[in-house]
């Protein structure tokens, strides 16, 4: 694992996210279903928890997208890039843009495996940078491996433990 | 921007799109001429994946370079 630059993180025990745009190519509650799932695999590593807002500005704002959406990093149609996020900070820092332009599923169907991308991008939206452990999460490219029982990686659950400590530290 | 030896059977699209993706995710200037500034580049990335550092756009290296990925960079800047 690896973290960025100054090891940015949150300081507060309680985070906020609000999900400020969707897909068409899934329904609104399983992508809230899905980032919940997506915090809740970090959450259960770390002394954090995650607090869902619907107004206003939250810590990790989430969104889909297409093109340029406002940061300095464009997105570039179908393939390719896919998502990104920011590491914990002010403004934009927490937040996590996907390609509105890819074809999102929830695991049963082709196509970008949300889950799995949420919970890379919200990795980095509480401090990890990319992992050169092909089998983590935090690993930057796009896998086709099994996913019927994704879940964090040794690697992942090190590394976001060095950020925030253990949850049975508490 | 000359080419090494061993880019013969590399095509100037896929020369691009490679100077592209590295300055995207590692940073490489591609305003420069310096060749040995490409190939530093391209040694940080494949050692990343784990490739041998050969520093050459070879078959394996372009692969993975158009595996859909994040956006986010792979080393600090």
């Amino acid at each position: 694992y690896s973290l960025f630059p100054s090891s940015p993180k949150w300081t507060s025990r309680v985070i906020t996210y609000r999900i400020v745009s969707y897909t068409s190519d899934l329904p609104h509650f399983v992508v809230d279903q899905i980032v919940a799932k997506a915090l809740s695999m970090w959450s259960e590593q770390i002394p954090l928890d995650f607090k869902r807002v619907r107004f206003g500005t939250a810590n990790i704002m989430i969104g889909f997208a297409r093109g340029a959406h406002g940061d300095q990093y464009p997105f570039d149609g179908p393939g390719n890039t896919l998502a990104h996020a920011f590491a914990p900070g002010p403004g934009l820092g927490g937040d996590a843009h996907f390609d509105k332009d890819e074809y999102w599923t929830d695991g049963s169907s082709l196509g970008i495996n949300f889950l799995v991308a949420a919970t890379h991008e919200l990795g980095h939206s509480l401090g990890l940078a990319h992992s050169s452990d092909p089998e983590a999460v935090m690993y930057p490219t796009y896998g086709n491996g099994d996913l019927l029982d994704f879940s964090l990686a040794e690697d992942d659950i090190k590394g976001i433990q060095r950020l925030y400590g253990k949850r049975n530290d508490l | 921007l000359p080419l090494p030896e061993e880019a013969k059977s590399v095509s100037e699209l896929q020369w691009d799109q490679a100077q592209h993706y590295l300055k995207r995710f590692y940073f490489h200037d591609t305003k420069t001429k310096d060749i040995n500034s490409l190939v530093i580049k391209l040694k940080e990335m494949q050692k990343f994946f784990g490739l041998p550092m050969t520093g050459e756009l070879n078959p394996h290296t372009i692969e993975i370079m158009k595996k859909p990925r994040c956006g986010v960079p792979d080393v600090a800047e």
